[in-house]
Parts: C-alpha cells; sequence; structure tokens
C-alpha cells in the first residue's frame, strides 16, 4: 500500500503540474469580472503577464505617497502599530482632466479657476470612505515672509445632487511654509463615494492674500496648478488588515461564562491562579 | 512472577545498552518543524513596475517534523496527538500533523494601480510568525 500510495500521490501531482494554470482553481468559473474579485497581489499571479501599469503616477504625488508608506509602516512592510487611524487603504487620484476657466490673477496669487476630473474606478464597493483631501504641492518649498491666507471654493459640478444646488465650500487655512497643502473635502466628498460614484467633476477657486499687507499684491503662489484627490478608506474585505481587530482581539472560544467573573475581579482570579500555580509546581 | 524476579535479581548487572544512544531519543529532532526565512525582492517576481514598497518581503515558511508529544511546543489541539496516533497505530495511510503556520503579521504595500493612481494598502496573514502541528 505504502508503493500504490507512493504512485498514486506521483500520479496527482504530475496532473496537477500538468494544468496549464492553477489559479483559475482560485477563480469563478462563471466569467465574471474577475479583476474586482482578487486583490492586485493575487491579480499580477493569476494573469502573470504583469503588464506595466498604463499611465506613471505624477512624481510629486509618487514622492508624497512614498512619505505616507514610510510614516505608517517598517522597512520590511510591516504597518507600525503606533498608528492610531481606522483607514487601511490610501488612494491617490491623480486628475484625469482639467481645463482652466479663467486665467489667475497673480496679483494676489490666484490660481486660475480648475475644472477637475477624477476618476474614481479604482475604489472597491468594501471601501468605505473615511477621510478625503485635494493635496496641493508648493512647486518648491518657500517659507513665507509672513502668513498668507487662502480661501479656495470648491464647487462640485458632477454629479450633480437631486434637487440642492451644486454642493459647494469655501475653505480658508494660513499657509506658512508647507510643502504640501490639504485641503479637507470629506464633507463634500461623503455622499458621492457612498452613492457609488465613479467620476467626480468639480471646479476649484483658489486665492491668497498676505495677511500683512494685502495691498502688497503681487506675490508669486508656487503651487502646482493641478491637485491631486487623496482618500483615506476603511477596506471591509476579508484580505485587508484591521488593526483595531488586532487591538480588540475576539474572546477565545474556550473562555465560558464564567470567565467574566475573572474580569469582574481580577485580585481574587490573580491569587487563585496564583496558588493553583504554585500547588501545580 | 516470582522466580522471574529471582532468576533477575542473579543476573549480573551489565549495562545492556549504551548512554549515549538512549538520550538521544530526548534530544530535540534536528528537523523539528519551525519557521525558516524566504527573503524575495518584488523585481525578482517582476512585480516591481507596480509595487513600489516594500522593497524586500520576507514571508517566511514552516517546514520540519512534528514531534510525538506536540502539545507543549506548538500549542496544537488534542485533535493532532489523536492523528499521530492513528498514523502510528492503525492506518499509516492517515497522513502525520503537517508543519503550517498558526499566526501571520500583514504586510503594507504600495502599488502603482493601471489607471496611475497610487494605493497605500494593508493586506491581513502576509507573513507566518509562527509554526504549529495540525
Amino acid at each position: 500500500s505504502q508503493a500504490s500510495r507512493g504512485e498514486a500521490q506521483i500520479a496527482a501531482s504530475s496532473e496537477l503540474e500538468s494544468e496549464a494554470d492553477p489559479w483559475p482553481l482560485l477563480l469563478p468559473g462563471d466569467g465574471t469580472d474577475r479583476s474586482s474579485l482578487l486583490p492586485p497581489l493575487f491579480k499580477v499571479l493569476s494573469d502573470r503577464r504583469a503588464e506595466a501599469p498604463k499611465l506613471q503616477p505624477d512624481s510629486r504625488a509618487l514622492y508624497y505617497m512614498k512619505k505616507l508608506y514610510k510614516t505608517y509602516a517598517t522597512k520590511e512592510g510591516i504597518p507600525k502599530p503606533t498608528r492610531s487611524h481606522l483607514y487601511n487603504t490610501v488612494r491617490l487620484f491623480s486628475p484625469c482632466g482639467q481645463h482652466e476657466q479663467a486665467p489667475g490673477g497673480h496679483m494676489t496669487g490666484a490660481l486660475p479657476v480648475m475644472d477637475l476630473l477624477f476618476n474614481l474606478d479604482r475604489v472597491t464597493a468594501m471601501e468605505h470612505l473615511l477621510k478625503s483631501v485635494l493635496l496641493y504641492t508648493l512647486n518648491s518649498p518657500v517659507a513665507f515672509p509672513s502668513a498668507v491666507t487662502c480661501v479656495c471654493d470648491l464647487m462640485i459640478k458632477e454629479p450633480l445632487s437631486s434637487g440642492k444646488g451644486p454642493p459647494r465650500a469655501p475653505y480658508s487655512f494660513t499657509l506658512k511654509n508647507h510643502r504640501w497643502i490639504e485641503i479637507d473635502v470629506t464633507s463634500l466628498l461623503q455622499p458621492l463615494v457612498v452613492s457609488s460614484e465613479r467620476s467626480i467633476h468639480m471646479s476649484v477657486n483658489f486665492t491668497c492674500t498676505k495677511d500683512q499687507a494685502p495691498q502688497d499684491g503681487a506675490f508669486n503662489m508656487p503651487l502646482t496648478v493641478s491637485p491631486s484627490l487623496i482618500l483615506y478608506l476603511n477596506d471591509t474585505s476579508a484580505q485587508a488588515y484591521h488593526s483595531w481587530h488586532s487591538l480588540y482581539p475576539t474572546r477565545r472560544p474556550s473562555q465560558g461564562p464564567d470567565q467574566d467573573r475573572s474580569v469582574a475581579h481580577p485580585v481574587e482570579e490573580a491569587t487563585e491562579v496564583e496558588r493553583s500555580a504554585r500547588h501545580r509546581r | 512472577g516470582q522466580e522471574t524476579i529471582n532468576l533477575e535479581s542473579k543476573k549480573p548487572l551489565t549495562p545492556s545498552f549504551n548512554l549515549s544512544e538512549y538520550f538521544k531519543q530526548f534530544l530535540f529532532p534536528q528537523n523539528e518543524c519551525e519557521l525558516h526565512d524566504f527573503r524575495l525582492s518584488f523585481s525578482q517576481l517582476k512585480w516591481d513596475n507596480w509595487i513600489v514598497a516594500p522593497h524586500r518581503y520576507n514571508p517566511r515558511y514552516c517546514k520540519g517534523d512534528c514531534p510525538r508529544a506536540v502539545r507543549h511546543r506548538y500549542g496544537s489541539p488534542v485533535h493532532t496527538m489523536v492523528q499521530n496516533i492513528i498514523y502510528e497505530k492503525l492506518d499509516p495511510s492517515v497522513p502525520r500533523p503537517s508543519c503550517v503556520p498558526g499566526k501571520y503579521s500583514p504586510l503594507s504595500v504600495l502599488t502603482i494601480e493601471p489607471d496611475g493612481s497610487i494605493a497605500y494598502k494593508e493586506y491581513e496573514d502576509m507573513i507566518a510568525t509562527r509554526c504549529t502541528c495540525r
């Protein structure tokens, strides 16, 4: 039986190897769109032809995300336990379409009014939006001689929310020596991402003035004209890591109802354990 | 058994086995089930055109023989010992307990998506951190 079992095993493994590609075993046979089912890691494995991404991201955006990665993970890629946030996914989108509505007036550091189109196809149904920001990059880190106050007027042009006018929000903030400017647009985007909108068309009107001498006029705002859109998401799928889960592990199945007593009387429980341990020794 | 005891007691006490052989059975087996490193870089898998970070990834793996008394070191359920006894005493076609990962840690990955967007994602169970016998 030993020999026949060995032959059977050899036959089974050769049959497996003869299989052109084991990955179809993992994928549903009904021809549905598989790519959304598998995390990107397996997609590459399953279709083996690891084609390079069609579009290469903006270098400044890549630099920003690499800094974010170093903040959240070690060199080996282990998520740092110190992070307190609940999102396990951060997606940065560059506008796939933009055009200037009106030229900017450099007298007060105004940027041209921009129409921006973001395509959010990569956001999966299991990813819930926690926060979103528009990220402007300063072309070169400058320390402004005095505080600069900026007002950014954002308006979502499409999809139009039913009934009400286009949602808009003015933002003002003080700009000192920043490399990036993050404008929180969560309240504007939340309803759109929740309703699984996949493309968002917004217009941004950005004006900055110097606090001390607004009448000075001309100063050049060294901002990149087109911002990136960053979404902080909580991926609720099984293969995503849920740090709060490791913070509050589920109760062990072996724990019976009396275990709750130990929680109520930790001191008695500790002496009991000590006594039984001494007795066992 | 009285006469056998008398016979035994008359026999000269000669060491019927050498001690080193005897103690060998208590040494830990050389290739006992344990965690092994396997450091790879995503460029070896030709994934580095879409995985930006980390550069190195050590998923680790478990390899080795499961000792018979697995409970004390591997946190195995009693079922594992039962399976071992079945293999040894009743039916060798039942496989011995296998050395497999029992605990994992997550991995953070920075990727460039096909549409050019950039994604930071944390995946569960990507690095084996402890082995067990099951």
